[in-house]
Parts: C-alpha cells; sequence; structure tokens
C-alpha cells in the first residue's frame, strides 16, 4: 500500500475513459478496461460503473509524453502507464502512454495487463516485490491471458483495504448495509487438531479446504501451496461442506447449504449456484457433508449424517434403495464424515483430525491416519 | 576520429541507471554526480536496494541482469520512497 494508507471510503467507484488511442477499436479498449476492473471487483467489496461526463474517481487517459501532471511519459518503451493513489482530483486517476502500441494480445503491449495494474495503484496498492504479483512494476506479458488471475499477493494486498467480496449466501449477496462477518483466521497446515471442510482432487492435484483458504496439492512437488478460495474462485463461498471431481467431465462440484457450485479450472461455471434437491435429495436435506467420485464406477457417494446416498452420474440420478447407513457399507467408518475423496483405488475419509483409507474392494478400513498427513506433517 | 563504443555504451548505461534509480528509488539529486563512481555508498546502497525489490542477485553493480531488468518495460510509479 501507498505511505498513509490512502483507499477510498466508498465502495461504489466510477471510471471515465476520457480519450482513446488509435491502436485498438473502442470496444477493445471499453473491454480491455472493464476486465481489468473486474478482476479487481472479483476480490474485494468494491463496484464500478462506467460514466460518460463529469469527473469520476478514476479518469482514465491516453497521452504523451508531457501531459499536464509534470511527470512526462518517454516515448516507445520503458514506461507504459502511471497512476495515482486514492483521493479527489488527481488522483485515483490512470494514465496510458499512447506512444506504447497497445494491443489486445501480447504482440505488443497489453492493455488489459497495464490497466489492471495501474488500477491497482488507483485502488491503493502500491509496488509489490513479488515477480508473480500483478503490481510486480516490470511488465510481464502472460502468454495465456484467458487463465488470467490475480497472484495471492495482489488480493492480499487490495482486501488488507477493502477485505473480502460479500459472501454469497442462499439469501442472496450481503448488501451493502450488511456487515460482513468476522474472518476466521488462518488455519496452521500442521496443527494436530486440522479438520478439513471438503477434500477433492482437480486435474491430478487434491485440494483440501478449510475456512477462506484451500491447501493445493500436486504428487509432482513436495510443498503443498496454501491459497484463498477468492483467489482462484472469486464467487464460490468459504466454508465449504463437500467437493468431488467428475473427472470425465473436467468438472469440480462444491457444495455449501443447499446449493452447489460447478467449477472447470478456475471458471465457475454458468447457471450455477443449483439447489442441491435438483439433484434428487428429499427436502428434509439441507447440507451435504461429504461426497467423493469413484472413478471406476462412475458412480458419486453423498454423505449426510449418519447415511450415504449413491449417484449415478450417467443417469443422473439418485439410486433408488437409498440412503443407507454409512457403517453397514463401510464398516469402520462410524463417525460423521467431515469430506472424502478417492484416490488410487482407496476411498479416503476425514473426521475431526482423523483420517481413515477404505478399501472399497474389500469393504475395510485399511489405515488410519492424521487428517493433515497429505500436507507433509 | 574512431568513436570509443565501449566507452559510450557504458556512459549511456551509467545515464540509464542514474535515471532509473532517481525515478524509482529516489535516489537524491546531489548524490547524481557520485554515479560513475562505482564505490560510491549511496549508490552501491541504491543499486542493492533495487535488485533486492526486483528479486535480482544483489550485487550492488551494474551486471548484465540489472541492465537488462531495467531495459524492460515498466510502471512509472516509483518503487520505493514517496509517491508525489
Amino acid at each position: 500500500t501507498f505511505p498513509g494508507l490512502p483507499k477510498w471510503r466508498k465502495t461504489h467507484l466510477t471510471y471515465r475513459i476520457v480519450n482513446y488511442t488509435l491502436d485498438l477499436p473502442r470496444e477493445a479498449v471499453d473491454s480491455a478496461f472493464e476486465k481489468a476492473l473486474k478482476a479487481w471487483e472479483e476480490v474485494t467489496p468494491l463496484t464500478f460503473s462506467k460514466i460518460y461526463e463529469g469527473e469520476a474517481d478514476i479518469m482514465i487517459f491516453f497521452a504523451v509524453r508531457e501531459h499536464g501532471d509534470f511527470i512526462p511519459f518517454d516515448g516507445p518503451g520503458n514506461i507504459l502507464g502511471h497512476a495515482y493513489a486514492p483521493g479527489p482530483g488527481i488522483n485515483g486517476d490512470a494514465h496510458f502512454d499512447d506512444d506504447e502500441q497497445w494491443t489486445k494480445d501480447t504482440s505488443g503491449t497489453n492493455l488489459f495487463l497495464v490497466a489492471a495494474h495501474e488500477f491497482g495503484h488507483s485502488l491503493g496498492l502500491y509496488h509489490s516485490a513479488d515477480p508473480t504479483a500483478l503490481m510486480y512494476p516490470v511488465y510481464n506479458p502472460r502468454t495465456d491471458l484467458t487463465r488470467f488471475r490475480l497472484a495471492q499477493d495482489d488480493v492480499n494486498g487490495v482486501q488488507s483495504l477493502y477485505g473480502p467480496p460479500p459472501m454469497s449466501s442462499p439469501d442472496g449477496p450481503a448488501g451493502p448495509t450488511e456487515s460482513v462477518p468476522p474472518e476466521p483466521g488462518t488455519p496452521a497446515t500442521c496443527d494436530p487438531a486440522l479438520s478439513f471442510d471438503a477434500v477433492s482432487s482437480l486435474r491430478g492435484e487434491i485440494l483440501f479446504f478449510k475456512d477462506r483458504h484451500f491447501w493445493r496439492k500436486s504428487l509432482r512437488t513436495p510443498e503443498p501451496g496454501f491459497y484463498l478460495i477468492s483467489s482462484f474462485w472469486p464467487s464460490l463461498p468459504s466454508g465449504l461442506d463437500a467437493a468431488y471431481e467428475e473427472t470425465s467431465k473436467d468438472i469440480v462440484f462444491t457444495f455449501k447449504g443447499n446449493q452447489f457450485w460447478a467449477i472447470r479450472g478456475t471458471e465457475v461455471q454458468a447457471g450455477y449456484p443449483k439447489g442441491i434437491h435438483t439433484l434428487g435429495f428429499p427436502p428434509s436435506v439441507t447440507k451435504i457433508d461429504a461426497a467423493l467420485f469413484d472413478k471406476e464406477k462412475e458412480k458419486t457417494y453423498f454423505f449426510v449424517e449418519d447415511k450415504y446416498w449413491r449417484f449415478d452420474e450417467k443417469t443422473q440420478s439418485v439410486e433408488p434403495d437409498f440412503p443407507k447407513k454409512i457403517a453397514d457399507d463401510f464398516p469402520g467408518v462410524d463417525s460423521k464424515v467431515d469430506a472424502a475423496f478417492e484416490a488410487f483405488g482407496f476411498y479416503y475419509f476425514f473426521s475431526g483430525s482423523s483420517q481413515l483409507e477404505f478399501d472399497p474392494n474389500a469393504k475395510k478400513v485399511t489405515h488410519v491416519l492424521k487428517t493433515n498427513s497429505w500436507l507433509n506433517c | 576520429y574512431p568513436v570509443d563504443r565501449a566507452a559510450e555504451d557504458k556512459d549511456s548505461n551509467m545515464d540509464l541507471l542514474q535515471q532509473y534509480l532517481e525515478n524509482y528509488y529516489d535516489l537524491a539529486k546531489d548524490v547524481k554526480q557520485f554515479v560513475r563512481r562505482r564505490d560510491s555508498g549511496p549508490v552501491v546502497k541504491k543499486i542493492r536496494e533495487m535488485q533486492k525489490f526486483l528479486g535480482l542477485e544483489v550485487t550492488g553493480k551494474l551486471d548484465p541482469d540489472t541492465l537488462a531488468m531495467i531495459r524492460k518495460p515498466r510502471c512509472g510509479v516509483p518503487d520505493v520512497g514517496q509517491f508525489t
């Protein structure tokens, strides 16, 4: 953040594109700025609207050389733009050097990337020393802009000023007058009492969800990564109940309360959240405790209190004769299940700080482990 | 007379470094005269500060990696110091 911690004292901000570069069609410029603001909007309570006349909080100019603020641009290369910390007048404004060749892709200077960086300043972020962060001062053209996301450092920075976005809830998003619930503390990886909210595979990695965070364990790298859920999927709620990956569809389904979301990679799929009752659960089921997908059988198991349902992914329906008692079909799994997933032909059940490895063919528990055994503890 | 290209390049690199440190690392104007003295304390300190911030090897010298970094396009907001 800037010295003195300047920040906006309101959550709804206006922006105005005062002039346009001739390098790109106007709609491409509009789209780049809109997308750049959206990147910040997704991880904060801030919202932005465009105005066409008068003074906006963020006034956006393209300019060359000296352009009225005594900090001249320098021709092609080197300085690409600059922006001012939040405040009245010139503060909050973003200027782009029109001696650059602005492009939609990375063949020239990508306008979206530079705009997203400059708007970070407009919101109160200073430069970051983290080379992976958007707020690192040196331009870094990402090869795959479709998969762009803010780095954890960017999210931490902007959320230190404005907090996280309002949580989604069955009653709809929190309104501007509602208070944001207190943030749960950051869980310690090797806390012997650590429990998980949900566990799922994702494209060969394993995700362990806890409150606002998740650990990402790749079998190729020894150390798990630790991230905010909102930094990957800004519209997902924290404190998930259950999650599973339907590998043949490349979709991870996440559950909270009576709703569920479908995510593919970093994209939350359109049309979600949906109600869990659309899957065929009776009205008495108000939340799912855990879910796992068996790749071999192409069936998903949903665990709710001491019962479970089996869901046929091919017919998209709950199978008849369910629910059944968990303890009857998974001998040894006696307590309520917090989270579950399948790996290497075994089912892993998490309950508090304990984890059971279950062989579905032998129908018995083969190992009792600590919940955080996957995190090198 | 033939131009001494090596000396010219060196001067131009030093100018670039001086400008970079002034713009982004709050190098004081009165330190300017010392930039070309490689052992100048304030300049070495600023180079080290820059190298550390940008994630380069901290040598305190204008080495090739540092030179390459300061030639890259970047944001015009200073990395350190008071923002005006």
